[in-house]
């Protein structure tokens, strides 16, 4: 009989911790809009 | 080990700004008709590294027309972008630069201009006027009209028309032309003019007087007419080209 190995959840504390209110980077482009977007 | 690879340029970073500005100033410098345009954004950036301290940058820009015509003497950074809700004009362009030791230097630039659609203006202000086609007839007989209007009550020299620039053609509450033309300075005082206007021509390159014009002509329900011409001065270096003889 085949029997799933159960498989420990990844505690929380092994994932990356990501300090809180990460934001990520913005994209490297298009850059901001000085005036206004037709 | 090998040094990593430079991390890709972001559109806002210093380095690209500084690329851009070196590119609308190029722009800028290097047309001969309309307007000055802004930077309004900087769409993408590529660096290809040629050696040691040589790269190769191609820019994609997105640019905003200003109030200020290209033979004005006002810097850029004193014009004013038009607002949306006049009718702005976008320049797309694609330049290609070389950075050699730091000195940034245009290789070659392409440029699109093309109005914003009347629909997203009406959407915003359903009653601002809209640009007209500058051959349109009334945009036609609002720029002579208002020119020979000028010549006719100024005492300084007669001025001729370069090129118009823009028009706008309001249809309510009132019928108005709005128009924005560039005018020159000829050897005739408005005097000599009213005797023997084919003897009045464009000064010469080294005394060249430009100009320009702004003109309401309301037409319905009432008449009216506004016209104001301000010269800029001689500028040394500073020339213009008819239409269609524009060097690429």
């Amino acid at each position: 009989p085949v029997a799933k190995r159960a498989v420990a959840e990844v505690a929380q504390h092994d994932k990356v911790p990501r300090p809180v209110g990460f934001v990520p980077p913005p994209p490297p482009c298009p850059g901001k809009i000085h005036h206004f977007k037709i | 080990v090998p040094a990593a690879p430079p991390a890709p340029l972001g559109c806002d970073d210093p380095e690209s700004e500084a690329a851009a500005a070196v590119a609308v100033n190029y722009i800028n410098g290097h047309s001969q008709h309309g307007y000055k345009f802004a930077l309004n954004r900087i769409e993408n950036i590529r660096v290809l590294p040629q050696g040691l301290n040589n790269d190769i940058i191609f820019l994609e820009l997105d640019l905003l027309e200003t109030t200020c015509h290209i033979l004005s003497p006002t810097p850029l950074a004193n014009c004013t972008v038009r607002s949306f809700t006049e009718h702005a004009v976008e320049g797309d362009c694609d330049v290609k630069l070389q950075r050699v030791d730091g000195i940034l230097s245009v290789l070659a630039s392409k440029c699109h201009s093309h109005a914003d659609s009347s629909e997203d203006v009406l959407q915003l202000c359903p009653d601002c006027p809209l640009l007209a086609s500058l051959n349109n007839t009334e945009v036609l007989t609002a720029v002579t009209t208002s020119l020979n209007e000028h010549n006719s009550k100024t005492a300084d020299a007669y001025l001729r028309l370069l090129e118009i620039g823009r028009a706008k053609i309001q249809h309510h509450p009132t019928h108005a032309v709005s128009v924005e033309f560039a005018v020159a300075a000829t050897n005739c005082s408005a005097e000599v003019a009213k005797v023997n206007v084919e003897a009045c021509q464009l000064l010469p390159e080294d005394q060249s007087n430009f100009g320009f014009c702004t003109a309401t002509m309301v037409t319905h329900p009432s008449q009216d007419l506004r016209v104001d011409c301000q010269l800029y001065g001689h500028q040394p270096g500073v020339t213009y080209s008819q239409p269609g003889q524009d060097t690429s």
